[in-house]
């Protein structure tokens, strides 16, 4: 079963 | 002061029908190289980014660099009164502006109309430069009529790529299928299927998002998918002489 990730768990906080 | 002047105001409308369903409320930044835009979907699956350069303006000045936040809705309702032959331009006048100022100008009519900002806590994310593994360049309305069509099977789409091209995929309840768009190099550049591969990809992602990315496809004849295994994949539409439009959307990845 593949999950849907989220934008934040790839791309840092400025 | 911030003054930026669309010599085709119908580029801006579009912009914004593009994004008015990705996104609610945004910080629109100005700065002396232009204007950006970057939001999330309140899912947090999806960012938009967006990026128009000083350049591609009739007229651009911004003495400081200012955030504006702005209510994609209210923006609709006041870009409702320009007409799409009009050139629009943006103004604010104070340091602080509560405002933004629009200028719709046609041929026989100058209308002007404030839409009041909002100050918005939004998180800015940073989002690295890199080096995507397979680049495939199609046709937009060729990529819309793909999502619209496997998003009937099933509410993913697989994405494989090769040196021989690109394919979409689908396996739903109903059955399964996939499509495969072949290279070729037309002399017509909109029609034009391009694939750089250093090394195959193949993802999985929610098609209902593309079907809203696909809203921006008036913006361009041709789109530019970006991809890494396991991350982000980016769908870009160049907004000619004035930057481009991204949209990136998180994958489903394997637990």
């Amino acid at each position: 079963l593949k999950t849907q990730q989220s934008i934040p768990n790839f791309f840092t906080d400025m | 002061m911030f003054e930026a002047k669309f010599e085709d105001g119908g580029l801006f409308k579009k912009i914004v029908e593009a994004i008015k369903e990705l996104v609610k409320n945004v910080n629109l930044e100005a700065n002396g190289t232009g204007i950006s835009l970057q939001a999330m979907d309140t899912s947090h699956v999806a960012l938009v980014a967006l990026q128009l350069n000083e350049k591609g303006f009739k007229k651009y000045r911004c003495e400081k660099s200012l955030t504006m936040g702005l209510s994609i809705e209210n923006l609709q309702k006041i870009l409702k009164c320009s007409g799409n032959d009009d050139q629009i331009t943006l103004r604010t006048q104070d340091e602080e502006p509560t405002t933004l100022s629009f200028t719709f100008e046609s041929k026989n009519r100058i209308s002007e109309f404030q839409l009041n900002l909002m100050s918005l806590d939004q998180e800015q994310l940073g989002v690295p430069d890199t080096e995507y593994s397979s680049v495939v360049r199609m046709p937009s309305n060729e990529f819309t009529k793909i999502c619209r069509e496997l998003g009937n099977i099933n509410e993913a789409i697989g994405i494989e790529t090769s040196k021989e091209g690109i394919k979409f995929y689908v396996k739903g309840d109903i059955g399964e299928g996939q499509v495969s768009v072949k290279i070729n190099d037309t002399e017509k550049p909109e029609e034009r299927v391009e694939c750089e591969v250093d090394e195959p990809v193949n993802l999985s992602f929610a098609v209902r998002y593309f079907n809203l990315f696909n809203k921006a496809s008036a913006l361009s004849s041709q789109v530019i998918l970006s991809m890494s295994q396991d991350q982000p994949l980016v769908i870009e539409y160049i907004i000619e002489e004035m930057g481009s439009l991204k949209l990136y959307l998180a994958p489903k990845i394997n637990d």
